[in-house]
């Protein structure tokens, strides 16, 4: 049970060091509280963006902390793959160039899963291989169409939906 | 394996019966705010079984229901494919009553508890802990989450 | 004691309802729970979107929550003024239409207050009278430069700033 | 009345002193992920006495003080000035030695405790519920804050 479990945390670990390295050009790793004894301790994280010393995780910025539990999630990926994965404006703290680091790395593990985000943000939605509006039309319900074309925002604004 | 669609009646904003159909890759959704992309993703939590009401916004499971269109009941249904084409569907259904209702789950068509619904999606890492699902401002919990709850996760996985 | 906080909440309901009209094109208003002794129960925020059904708070979408909650600041604010309000990215999860109208109310309360916001977003950045630029450098010390000329992020992009 | 400017003296990534000038009107705060721009808000919440030491992401008041400058202590002075062209100073220091610390606040260059630094900002409607700060990610808080607490709100005011 053990053993099952050092083999998972030291491939998750692995996983993380590299997603996060590649993500913010800086270094992270997985630490257990109780080396000896996994269970009898917690999972810690260590991160130090670019630049910076070791700093508490509590202590990173938003950005800093979206991209650190993004590279735990895709390294968990990387060891224990599903067929899909649900985002939720994930990238919604992350500053332009982050954003764009984030949806190449979500465009590259779409290979071995399908990922569907919701987001507001122009480099998810250009990196992207396929697009769905929603709208709430005047009656009150809400639609989905496909989209065909994408229209890139100009900031922030809905891309307009061609039915497909 | 990949969703190949997700079935939405009367579900939340989505009063009138809508087929999201999802193609392998890469894809985002996007619309103005209160459109329903979040409650599309509340669908998956919903009809997978994959977290609390509150998670969905809702405080009882009635919440659920179109507030708009009179019905008194919602469906949602999620159809996987597999790499054989081989389709397998999940699916979920709140119905109201005068003074109660009725949560029913269904497993390739025949009706399913919660348990044997999460032991088929656990074969597939299908699960509430293993991030399939990152609803909206919750990304960095994973960061904040307590070091014991963390180990956890993985612990469901060894 | 009872009569001066119904006279603190009949004004702020009041500004609640305009503000929120304003941001959102839909209604809002502030209730009691117990409008006979209000001490003894909560104070409740009803807000219904343009087109749809009154809702209850929890059900609304993110960018609606965030405008609530800011009507609420603004209606706060109409009634009691302080020198200077501090906000943090409270447009993260707007789209663009609504961190425009955002932007503007910001510009327009500043004629009472000083407001210093902390945004990526462009509307927000555009509406400004004044910006600033935080980096950090590479002995890994954040800086400060005051910004002249505003460019504006093409998405999200950090501002070029040009010291004062 | 307005802030006029913010010194920050070691103050979590500020680790070269600072001086913030702030005009009147509307200013915007941009950069980077990790620059500093919620340290400058967070040096705000610190000098007035605002909030508790994790809301400024900091289990214990000498996390504040920059960890790669040496120095042992961090200060954060806010200088207002009012219609009259009066100056309103309100500073703060954390000093470290061997096993503890202080925390000093000066209000108009004399030492002074946090309540008459709040009963002194209380007369501008600056406060801890006064939502003069918000911070990042916590918008939303007030509409989800139960109903009592909100009330409470207006109480203060009252
Ligand atoms: N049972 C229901 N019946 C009808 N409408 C509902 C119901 N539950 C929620 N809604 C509405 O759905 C809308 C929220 O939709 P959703 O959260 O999916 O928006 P969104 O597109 O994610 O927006 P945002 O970009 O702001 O996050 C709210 O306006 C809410 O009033
Ligand atoms: N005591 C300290 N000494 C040095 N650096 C610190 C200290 N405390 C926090 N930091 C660093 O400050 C950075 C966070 O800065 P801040 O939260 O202000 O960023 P931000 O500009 O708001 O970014 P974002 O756009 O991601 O929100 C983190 O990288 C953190 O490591
Ligand atoms: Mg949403
Ligand atoms: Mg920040």
């Amino acid at each position: 049970k053990r053993q099952e479990f050092m083999l998972a945390f030291d491939q998750i670990n692995q996983n993380f060091q590299d997603i996060f390295a590649e993500l913010s050009h800086g270094h992270g790793k997985l630490e257990l509280e109780h080396p000896e004894d996994p269970f009898a301790g917690g999972l810690v994280i260590r991160a130090q963006p670019r630049d910076k010393k070791m700093q508490r995780i509590e202590a990173l910025s938003g950005g800093e902390k979206s991209l650190t539990a993004l590279s735990f999630v895709f390294a968990f990926q990387r060891f224990a793959p599903a067929p899909f994965y649900a985002f939720d404006e994930v990238d919604m703290m992350l500053d332009g160039s982050n954003a764009e680091r984030l949806a190449r790395m979500v465009k590259s593990q779409s290979a071995t899963a399908q990922f569907v985000a919701v987001s507001l943000r122009r480099p998810m939605i250009e990196n992207a291989d396929h697009a769905i509006g929603v709208s709430l039309r005047a009656d009150g319900y809400s639609r989905v169409v496909g989209i065909r074309e994408i229209h890139i925002p100009d900031e922030e604004q809905k891309p307009e939906p061609q039915p497909v | 394996m990949r969703i190949k669609e997700i079935e939405l009646d009367n579900f939340k904003s989505f009063g009138k019966h809508t087929l999201v159909p999802l193609l392998d890759g890469f894809t985002t959704i996007s619309g103005p705010n209160g459109s329903g992309k979040s409650n599309i993703i509340d669908s998956l939590l919903f009809a997978l079984g994959l977290s609390s009401t509150r998670s969905m916004r809702a405080e009882r499971l009635p919440d659920l229901l179109n507030n708009l269109s009179g019905k008194n009941e919602a469906r949602v249904t999620v159809r996987f494919l597999n790499n054989d084409n081989e389709t397998l569907e999940v699916s979920r259904r709140i119905r109201v009553k005068e003074n109660s209702y009725t949560s029913t789950y269904w497993l390739n068509g025949k009706t399913a508890t919660l348990t044997e619904i999460h032991e088929e999606l656990m074969k597939y890492n299908v699960s509430p802990t293993g991030f399939n699902v990152i609803m909206q401002g919750d990304v960095t919990g994973i960061v904040t989450m307590s070091a014991t709850e963390r180990r956890k996760i993985i612990d469901e996985l060894a």
